[in-house]
């Protein structure tokens, strides 16, 4: 639906958008490497439509915390600018779950979310000692 | 900023773009000057234009809300979640996901949070999807429109200038852009999610 401001939504409209379908995720607070926990396949899921766990990969997921998930976290973690832990905490869920674009972040298996910074370098070399700068 | 595999952009010889929207979603006006105004953000900065058709099928750029599978092989998965979608030039697609309650005023509403009813500033969304459209993909300057995800109790139509450096490399400068853009500003705001905390789309 389309509303000129929040309060011009329905009211049980507003109830039922409060049910974010990632927010069943916020379950694996906590979750690391080396563990088993049910649905965890799902967030496996998760990041591979967005690019974190390769397209190559067949996709029959297990429960299980292994290395596919621990570096698919490590990965969202970076670019998301994260405590890079590999493991599924507070913060790292919190983001996992908010809505977004559907675009992946990720394509074969690289992130691209980086990669047009650009780094300038000037130099100035006048009479004292040579100033070198670098601006990422 | 960052772009799709290859770098894919408008080719030269196609540097003045149409738009239309999806007939069947029968949008108003009000609905359509959304998008409009998301199309001046870009067109302000480099030097290709965008027209508004009323021939869907032969637009260069398609708008279109729809819910579920919709035939791109990327279902949209109702309330929140995955809110549109948009693929790399010349493809043009560029779709909505028609169950979210979207937002249209271009103030962003009536100051209450967006957060508290789960709602979405449609020009917010706009902004960043013709972005891809155009040739950007995901940048991870949190202020940058180009931010995979957005604080929905705010509205983020302006571009930054990391943004514009990612745009004018595909395209170059409109020679009337005077260069001012928002820079990123250099706190982070560090987003929470719901509960009373900010959420993002």
């Amino acid at each position: 639906g389309f509303y000129p401001n929040s309060s011009a939504i329905p009211p049980d409209l507003r109830r039922n958008a409060t049910g974010n379908v990632w927010n069943s995720f916020l379950n694996f607070t906590g979750c690391h490497a080396g563990m088993k926990v049910d649905g965890l396949y799902k967030l496996k899921q998760y990041f591979k439509h967005f690019g974190y766990i390769p397209e190559t990969h067949a996709g029959n997921f297990t429960d299980d915390f292994d290395d596919i998930l621990k570096n698919a976290v490590e990965m969202y973690q970076r670019n998301f600018q994260l405590n890079v832990t590999g493991e599924l905490d507070d913060l790292t869920l919190n983001h996992v779950v908010i809505p977004r674009c559907g675009v992946a972040d990720v394509v074969n298996g690289t992130s691209t979310m980086h990669s047009g910074r650009r780094t300038y370098e000037v130099s100035f070399a006048g009479r004292g000692p040579r100033f070198h700068a670098v601006k990422r | 900023y960052s772009f799709f595999p290859g770098q894919p952009r408008w080719p030269e010889s196609r540097r003045d773009l149409t738009y239309a929207f999806e007939p069947r979603n029968a949008l108003t006006d009000e609905v359509k000057s959304v998008f409009e105004r998301a199309f001046v953000r870009w067109g302000e900065v480099i030097p290709l234009t965008f027209t508004r058709s009323e021939t869907f099928s032969t637009s260069d750029i398609r708008i279109g809300f729809y819910s579920g599978e919709h035939g791109d092989g990327e279902p949209f998965d109702g309330v929140m979640g995955t809110l549109a979608h948009a693929f790399s030039p010349p493809n043009g697609n560029f779709h909505l996901d028609e169950e979210e309650n979207w937002i249209v005023s271009g103030d962003g509403g009536d100051g209450r949070s967006l957060s508290e009813t789960s709602a979405i500033h449609l020009e917010s969304v706009a902004v960043h999807e013709i972005g891809h459209v155009l040739g950007l993909g995901h940048s991870s300057v949190q202020d940058s429109i180009m931010y995979p995800t957005i604080t929905t109790g705010r509205r983020k139509v302006d571009l930054t200038s990391d943004d514009v450096e990612g745009v004018q490399y595909l395209y170059g400068a409109n020679p009337n852009f005077n260069g001012s853009t928002t820079p990123p500003t250099s706190t982070q705001q560090r987003d929470t999610g719901d509960s009373g905390a900010a959420c993002r789309l």
